[in-house]
């Protein structure tokens, strides 16, 4: 596996902002919990009317699922399994060899 | 050999300097390939320079990828930039016209130490690889590392947050042997184009404050022959203007100081897409990305050869 498979499981959220409350909510939920920011580049450029794209760890999800259904906010899944993304994106090297 | 380089897949750090070598090597009426000086951890930071041997100096383009580490895309555009303006010198007269009456420096690999580190270990890191003393933390965003507005709005003193400014502008050496060699070649270069991932955006200055730019009619048209360009190859929509109201506030970017340092055209591009893979762009869109990116740079450009 590349990267010694660390992605594993990994998932990356797209999270739908509506309102205010919404952005402070969210905040306060990233704070606990360590996520890679992908778009926009961190918290603090989070704001309504937007999305929120963040690399959750394995560990986290359920975490992070359960705190944004109790806050109802609207997430999905953009990428389900991204050790499984990243293989595909440059296939692995035998498969490089063999194109 | 050149024959067999796949534009269409990703490289790593080293067939990418293999590749500038061999384009140095194979195309010395149109190619000469410099050393900017080192990265934090010691390697060379390479640039091509593409256009027709002619005195005296002429207008300049600087196009750099892969400030950010994990935006792969970036380093595959600026290949595939130097593929195309080679082989369709000659058979493509508006290639062949900015070959003849302007100089493209590009960069296809700025921030070589976190591409390499993206390559090998973490694959979404973004930042340099320079240490800090204080933190365990490494690296610093070399897009807001600039001396202009360093360390304000949109960007972090903290060394282990995405958006660290670095504990002082130009702490970068890679920053800084850019920012020399701009300054250095000031009078004739006329745009500076970056190239990031993902956002499907053309951004100009500025980024740290809301204010219009003075040129900002110029700089808007052009823009906009740039998305219309783009979007005539396969239909994608780029959104464009001012990175401050466009993308959001930062201080310490490239096109802001490029702009401030009296570059006229300063662009940062975000590619695509727009969050479907995020940065794990497969190879198999490389193609029509670099394709309709191509398109807008070569708008840009020609618009530096007619008065605004």
């Amino acid at each position: 596996y590349q990267y010694n498979n660390r992605y594993a499981g990994d998932q990356v959220f797209r999270i739908t902002l509506t309102n205010d409350t919404e952005v402070q909510a969210l905040k306060k939920i990233l704070g606990l919990i360590k996520v890679d920011f992908w778009q926009p580049i961190s918290a603090s450029l989070i704001h309504s009317n937007s999305t929120v794209d963040v690399h959750v760890k394995r560990n986290d999800i359920q975490h992070l699922h359960a705190r944004l259904k109790l806050e109802r906010i609207k997430f999905r899944m953009l990428i389900f399994d991204l050790q499984k993304e990243i293989e595909k994106q440059t296939g692995y090297p035998s498969s490089r060899k063999r194109r | 050999s050149e024959s067999q380089y796949d534009y269409e897949v990703y490289h790593s750090l080293e067939e990418i300097q293999n590749w500038m070598f061999e384009m140095n090597r194979s195309h010395p009426e149109l190619v000469t390939m410099l050393s900017l000086g080192k990265s934090y951890e010691g390697r060379q930071l390479y640039v091509l320079q593409l256009g027709k041997r002619n005195l005296p100096p002429k207008k300049s383009v600087w196009i750099d990828c892969g400030i950010h580490a994990r935006e792969w895309i970036g380093p595959a555009f600026c290949q595939w930039f130097v593929k195309e303006a080679l082989s369709s010198y000659k058979y493509d007269s508006v290639m062949t016209q900015l070959l003849n009456h302007l100089d493209f420096f590009i960069m296809p690999v700025f921030n070589v130490d976190g591409y390499r580190f993206s390559w090998n270990t973490d694959r979404f890191w973004r930042k340099t690889r320079s240490k800090n003393h204080k933190f365990h933390c490494r690296g610093v965003d070399a897009n807001r590392n600039w001396k202009v507005k360093w360390g304000n709005v949109g960007a972090s003193s903290h060394p282990c947050d995405d958006t660290y400014c670095g504990p002082f502008p130009e702490s970068e050496p890679e920053v800084k042997a850019v920012a020399k060699f701009l300054r250095k070649h000031k009078k004739h270069m006329k745009a500076y184009i970056s190239i990031h991932a993902y956002a499907q955006m053309l951004l100009y200055p500025y980024s740290y404050k809301y204010e219009p730019i003075p040129n900002f009619n110029c700089v808007e048209s052009a823009a906009q022959s740039a998305v219309t360009a783009l979007y005539s190859a396969y239909g994608v929509r780029y959104r464009y203007g001012p990175a401050a109201t466009t993308l959001y506030v930062s201080s310490g970017s490239s096109i802001d100081w490029a702009y401030r340092n009296g570059i006229p055209y300063a662009f940062a591009f975000e590619l695509r897409d727009t969050g479907h893979f995020g940065f794990l762009l497969p190879e198999s869109l490389i193609k029509p990305t670099c394709t309709e990116t191509l398109k807008a740079v070569k708008a840009i450009a020609l618009g530096l050869l007619k008065k605004c």
